[in-house]
């Protein structure tokens, strides 16, 4: 019993473990295990002489190493609960930190994260990601997006018309998302749509991982001339964003299925509501009805 | 049609290459987001003009007989007409907006661009917890104010006075429709919101 707090509503329920971490989704009527850790991948430093030489630049993705380097073990945590939505306030350090909050009668939790500036210091680009490991046994078969419409299936280090020799571990399994990745068993499937194009893949067993933030220090010799290290007030710029996690039965028979509060989900978040102000300081709530 | 073209020949030159993959050098990255903003803005005329067209009509078309008991006897007289500014905020996405971090009466309007009916989560940052949210309907909504969370990263970067955000549900936005919401500054002091004890 580590799991010590949770959010939640009637449609899906969150569970953190006493290290702040998620550990479990409950959602139709099923406890799957789901943690989400943010790790970073070290970015290659290349002598961009001959190709298999080139630095990880604006052109393309190439870590140091496929190991991924942990970013907190224990993040500070703080806990809001209200009528209208529950959220926790994760802080993993001091240039990540996350708000994870589910609405009442919503069927997703949100996963608003904040990341710069990303240190440097170190001499060393840092590639940053989150990452949802869940105990669902997806077969090393995963779902991408394709502009927001179809899914497209991808199998790890596979490809479906030639015999795949992988150089690149890592790169070669990522595939660029513009709305949604997924995975799925015979019982459980998981989703995470995103506000924004990113990198992503599914690096492991159940896992699904998105590129959120990168900085890097030197130019990958495909044309910009320049490395990819956008700063903002000096300082390495801060990237603030959101993902959307959706965990529920795989069964195709059911109203309304995962699939179905994917896409309705999906539409509501990337064809938001505009919000417009008007200053009434000069009208009357009676005048202005 | 100027301030709609000026935007049309910005997302022209969005589709090259380099602004949709993002490989262009540092500057004309900040020169593809100065020319997005300049036409987005120019084309906030477009949006004020729509909208306060579409409140007018609404108001002169709902005829005396559809106005409940209560609107008659405020539909005295000549109805006035406001124009609206309708602002949109462009830093919304990391909560900060100049209208109500300022104004102690403002009003939100939402317009739903989808082909059906939505209800959906609103987030406004404010300054402090004393806000009263009404409807069109003389009915006062249910709220709740979180802080936003300032983590250290975050005091560097966002320029705003809004340190909590007055969340609240609205419900039933018309497809391809609006509503509008009054919102308004109390004298009450509202709880702050206070995190569970630590574990």
């Amino acid at each position: 019993q580590s799991s010590f707090t949770s959010i939640g509503n009637e449609f899906i329920r969150l569970n953190f473990d006493t290290n702040g971490f998620l550990v479990t989704v409950t959602s139709d009527g099923m406890t799957r295990i789901v943690n989400q850790e943010f790790v970073y991948y070290e970015a290659a430093t290349g002598n961009n002489r001959e190709f298999r030489n080139r630095s990880s630049g604006a052109y393309i993705f190439r870590p140091a190493r496929d190991q991924v380097r942990s970013i907190a073990l224990q993040p500070k945590l703080k806990i809001y609960r209200g009528d209208l939505v529950e959220e926790v306030h994760q802080s993993f350090n001091e240039w990540v930190s996350q708000v994870v909050r589910v609405y009442r009668q919503q069927r997703h939790a949100e996963f608003e994260w904040l990341v710069g500036p990303i240190p440097v210091d170190d001499g060393k680009g840092k590639e940053i990601v989150s990452r949802f490991n869940s105990d669902i046994s997806n077969a090393d078969i995963f779902y991408t997006d394709s502009n927001g419409r179809e899914m497209i299936k991808r199998k790890r280090d596979h490809r479906d018309t030639w015999k795949l020799k992988l150089l690149e571990h890592t790169a070669g399994n990522y595939y660029p998302i513009t709305t949604k990745i997924a995975l799925e068993d015979d019982t459980a499937r998981m989703a995470i749509l995103t506000d924004r194009a990113q990198g992503g893949s599914s690096m492991g067993a159940g896992s699904l991982e998105l590129m959120i933030h990168r900085r890097l220090l030197h130019d990958d010799a495909f044309g910009v001339n320049e490395a990819l290290n956008e700063t903002a007030y000096g300082e390495g710029l801060v990237a603030r964003g959101t993902h959307y996690l959706i965990v529920g039965s795989s069964k195709k028979n059911q109203s309304p299925t995962t699939q179905a509060i994917e896409r309705f989900t999906q539409l509501q978040k990337l064809l938001p509501a505009w919000s417009l102000f008007s200053n009434a300081e000069n009208i009357s709530y009676e005048d202005w009805r | 049609e100027p301030h709609l073209s000026f935007l049309r020949e910005a997302m022209g030159v969005m589709q090259h290459h380099d602004a949709v993959t993002g490989t262009e050098k540092q500057a004309v990255a900040a020169d593809y987001a100065r020319r997005l903003e300049v036409a987005i803005r120019a084309c906030a005329t477009n949006t004020k003009e729509i909208l306060n067209q579409l409140t007018i009509d609404t108001s002169r078309n709902t005829p005396e007989r559809e106005l409940g008991k209560r609107e008659r006897r405020w539909a005295t007289g000549p109805k006035k007409e406001y124009l609206f500014k309708f602002e949109t905020c462009t830093l919304l996405n990391i909560s900060s907006c100049a209208v109500p971090e300022q104004a102690d009466k403002f009003t939100l309007t939402l317009y739903n661009p989808l082909a059906q009916t939505v209800t959906d989560y609103v987030r406004v940052p404010v300054p402090n917890v004393n806000y009263i949210v009404k409807d069109f309907d003389d009915v006062t909504i249910e709220t709740q104010f979180l802080p936003v969370p300032a983590p250290v990263q975050d005091l560097n970067f966002r320029k705003s006075s809004a340190t909590y955000e007055l969340v609240f549900t609205a419900t039933e936005l018309p497809a391809l429709g609006y509503k509008s919401y009054y919102i308004t500054k109390t004298n009450g002091n509202n709880m702050k919101p206070v995190p569970d004890p630590p574990n």
